[in-house]
């Protein structure tokens, strides 16, 4: 199929389970066509996209949280080469999309949201991509008026290990970041006063090379912090 | 240019193994 069928697909009234297989099949189709195919997809396919996510709640109130998944998956694989991910981060819409995708009743979904989130904060790019990241989460929390790493640290509270380490590894994409050390002791003390402290406690305790590894690497970065304070 | 593929797997792997996070 090409890229101007989906986009006439996403286009029309779908109900839930055809939609989820023509997202699917989307997702299949950006992963294993060349970057030309997504470029045809393009701007349009992406607003597409982050309109189905926006208005889930309003003009999708049916959409499974299947459907929610597969577009952030499919966002994942627009965003897989330097012209996708060019434009999801030129749309003011697209970090702030991820965000909302933070939400600890879709566990599977979250992971792929924090995760994306935190390569994202990483990126060499002349904006600090961190800071667009870490505005968004306060800005969603501010909206739902929770405290802004609530939603990370309900995530850590899951049995989901995966998920553990998701939440861990993007909370050290953000401080790491961080170029003042004021910034980053602000943000870790913020976090372990919220929770984290006993959070980590039991996450210590799991025997899982993955969330060993951000577990050190938070450790560490702390350590290195109070050296140089 | 704009074709450069798997940007978000190389990054993905680097902060799960860690390798992000090491200092330059």
């Amino acid at each position: 199929k090409s890229a101007v069928m989906y986009i006439q697909e996403l286009k029309s009234d779908y109900r839930d389970t055809q939609l989820l297989s023509c997202l699917e099949s989307l997702r299949v189709s950006l992963n294993n066509n060349p970057v030309s195919w997504v470029q045809n997809f393009g701007a349009e396919g992406l607003a597409l996209l982050r309109n189905l996510k926006k208005e889930e709640k309003d003009e999708y109130p049916m959409m499974g949280v299947k459907c929610q998944h597969e577009i952030i998956r499919c966002l994942k694989a627009f965003m897989n080469n330097k012209y996708g991910l060019k434009s999801m981060l030129e749309s003011v819409e697209g970090i702030p999309l991820l965000v909302r995708a933070i939400n600890p009743v879709v566990p599977a979904m979250m992971v792929d949201a924090v995760k994306l989130l935190s390569a994202i904060s990483i990126l060499e790019h002349p904006e600090n991509l961190h800071e667009r990241v870490l505005e968004a989460i306060t800005e969603e929390a501010e909206k739902r008026d929770i405290e802004r790493f609530q939603p990370l640290l309900a995530g850590m509270n899951k049995n989901s290990i995966a998920l553990k380490a998701g939440c861990m590894q993007l909370i050290n994409a953000l401080i790491s970041r961080g170029e003042e050390l004021d910034f980053r002791i602000h943000i870790r003390s913020e976090l372990l006063r919220v929770g984290l402290r006993d959070l980590l406690r039991e996450v210590r305790t799991i025997e899982s090379e993955e969330l060993k590894v951000q577990v050190t690497v938070f450790d560490e970065q702390a350590e290195d912090d109070s050296e140089d304070l | 240019g704009d074709d450069e593929t798997g940007i978000m797997d190389g990054l993905l792997e680097a902060l799960q193994s860690g390798a992000a996070f090491k200092r330059k």
